[in-house]
């Protein structure tokens, strides 16, 4: 879930 | 998303923005670095991978897409636009660009979230954005003269992950788990590398003077 987080940034 | 992440997309719009401008009206390159050029053009085509995989908002695949589409005819124009690439001071721009990929893509092989290929990718991308800006800040020291548009693309350059840094703050204080040492260490060299850069730029500000960086 976290790293998935991280995703949602450019 | 909040006000940090925001202000730093819009700055790092901003500094593709600005360069866009300066290569598209008048038609020069002069100052700017085309090895950086394509390093962030590399940075943006393995850190977007994913842009057709998953979605996240019209706002996050809206940004991958300009600043995929920026990089690259940047790229173009500098090498291959009949007036623009004239401008391009060849001689000065030496840094071996390419002795930063390989190091930046073994690194991530051995340090990385998860061993997939799009996080090994993904995490190579933060790696080569950190020391993108290398071969532009060396030129910027041999070109005596800096002209004021590169001057400000550099500057809001190093300024967007400034910004990040203070939005992985305030998302680490705010959201359970989250924790990225990876993203923000790299993100934290790639903008200490622009300090002396803002010192100089800064000073030149203040005394209303032209940017010069010491040899």
């Amino acid at each position: 879930k976290t790293t998935k987080e991280a995703k949602d940034e450019l | 998303m909040n006000i940090f992440r925001l202000a730093g997309d819009m700055t790092h719009l901003a500094s593709v923005l600005v360069l866009l401008l300066k290569i598209h009206t008048i038609k020069s390159c002069a100052g700017v670095s085309l090895k950086t050029q394509e390093l962030y053009a590399i940075v943006f085509a393995t850190r977007y991978l994913d842009i057709f995989t998953s979605f996240y908002s019209i706002y996050n695949t809206l940004m991958k897409l300009i600043f995929l589409g920026s990089s690259f005819s940047i790229v173009w124009y500098m090498r291959y636009h009949k007036t623009v690439r004239r401008t391009y001071d060849r001689e000065q721009d030496t840094f071996r660009h390419w002795f930063l990929v390989l190091p930046c893509l073994l690194l991530a092989l051995l340090i990385h979230e998860k061993f997939t290929f799009l996080e090994v990718l993904w995490t190579f991308s933060l790696y080569l954005e950190a020391v993108a800006i290398l071969p532009q800040l060396v030129l910027l020291q041999r070109t005596r003269n800096i002209d004021n548009l590169t001057g400000q693309y550099v500057f809001l350059l190093g300024g967007y992950r400034g910004f990040y840094i203070l939005n992985w703050i305030y998302r680490y204080l705010t959201e359970p788990h989250f924790v990225h040492w990876i993203t923000w260490i790299a993100g934290l060299v790639q903008t200490l590398l622009y300090a002396d850069f803002f010192y100089y730029y800064f000073q030149s500000w203040k005394n209303n003077k032209k940017l010069q960086l010491p040899a």
